[in-house]
């Protein structure tokens, strides 16, 4: 089973042309494995990424040194997710 | 498991197979209302059941709804049980979509990726799509909201299987859509057809796969507008809508867009809560209170599709 520990969800809200294209850059890094949960979309709506663990430092600074101000949606996938799933075990109990 | 549709607890996220039994309760509660059709078979040979509510009569006006298309979206399978049982509650209380059921039948598809929905019990909770195997990929599944032959393959979907938004290799490759495509066609008295996804708080009509605005994009917005205001009355939650292009991106080979084309008029889609603060990961809490909401704005549409036959 995929776990998310670490995962973070990151969101970007594009104020210029500039930043949605470094936002749009990221998503042909393939290698970075970032889902997108809201796709770039234009200037002023939130891009929501789900970024694993390991790309979170390289994510952050592509984004910190082209000055694309961003925020953290989800500090933590995976404990959301293991809620869930306590949730779910405690109403079928 | 839940002995009766009473005792189910729609508060919670429940596995396929719970859902499954829910949908055998609620037929045998309600024989006189409610069956179960088999439309077809997933990729992994799942069954793709289909809820018909009816009164009578034969191929009667219908409307459609599916819920699950992207199997991550959970808080929709959930809110389509919820639908479920609320169509019944409103029948028996001869109150809400009772009047509608009088003239026209609702058809419902509360689990249609199971596929994908197994796999995000079982494997990973964040898999979106189909989890079919095309040649020439290692990487699986096809996004069965680009699968539909309408602008298929321009832009607005990918032509990378490793992507979310990968097309497929050819419209209707997958079984999950072309059992729907299948099943509109046989059945030809479709008035409405909508489709709920989440998240963002949305209520989206044609197109996505150009910026030609539908023939009646003025009636559609109209409608939306009162479908929103209706949703939003319940518990104040903000709803955007507009067409799928306008409104959020171009997206191509998509339901609606295919839908619309085949001469339903009126084919929305929903994108249900949040706006981004749990995203897919909704808590279970808000299951009801988004159904609830959702359901008004539903009736809306319902309702127009019932007054405004064609």
């Amino acid at each position: 089973t995929e776990t998310f520990v670490g995962h973070q969800v990151l969101r970007i809200v594009p104020s210029s042309d500039e930043e949605l294209q470094k936002v749009q850059e990221l998503q042909d890094l393939e290698h970075l494995k970032l889902d997108f949960w809201l796709s770039p979309r234009g200037l002023g709506y939130p891009v929501d990424i789900r970024v694993p663990f390991p790309s979170l430092q390289s994510v952050k600074a592509h984004l910190e040194a082209s000055g694309v101000p961003y925020s953290i949606m989800i500090e933590d996938v995976q404990a959301l997710v293991d809620e869930e799933e306590m949730e779910m075990l405690r109403s079928s109990r | 498991l839940a002995l009766s549709t009473t005792t189910f607890n729609y508060a919670a996220y429940h596995t396929l197979d719970e859902i499954y039994s829910f949908m055998d309760m609620l037929v045998a509660e309600n024989p006189n209302l409610v069956s179960k059709l088999e439309i077809g078979r997933s990729t992994e040979d799942r069954p793709l059941y289909v809820l018909k509510f009816s009164t009578g009569g034969t191929s009667r006006p219908a409307i459609w709804i599916d819920t699950g298309i992207h199997s991550r979206e959970w808080v929709t399978q959930a809110s389509g049980v919820w639908f479920a049982k609320k169509i019944v509650d409103d029948h028996a209380n001869n109150e809400g979509v009772a009047s509608i059921l009088e003239t026209m039948d609702i058809f419902l598809e509360i689990v249609t990726n199971p596929d994908g929905f197994a796999y995000t019990q079982t494997k990973n909770r964040m898999w979106r799509k189909t989890r079919s195997h095309h040649s020439g990929s290692i990487c699986v599944g096809v996004d069965p909201n680009r699968n539909w032959d309408a602008g298929f393959g321009g832009p607005g979907a990918s032509g990378n299987p490793c992507l979310e938004t990968y097309h497929g290799p050819y419209a209707n490759s997958e079984p999950e859509v072309k059992s729907i495509v299948d099943f509109v066609k046989s059945h030809g008295n479709i008035k409405a057809f909508v489709s709920i996804h989440s998240y963002s708080q949305l209520l989206l009509y044609p197109y996505g796969y150009t910026t030609t605005p539908v023939p009646d994009q003025q009636e559609l917005h109209e409608i939306s507008e009162k479908a929103v205001a209706a949703l939003s009355s319940l518990y104040g939650t903000k709803y955007k809508y507009g067409s799928i292009i306008t409104t959020i991106y171009q997206a191509s080979g998509g339901t609606i867009d295919w839908t619309y084309n085949q001469g339903i008029k009126y084919s929305f889609t929903f994108e249900l809560r949040d706006t981004g603060l749990y995203g897919f990961l909704l808590p279970a809490k808000q299951i009801i209170p988004t159904a609830e909401e959702t359901w008004l704005g539903l009736k809306v549409i319902m309702e127009h599709a019932r007054d405004n036959m064609y």
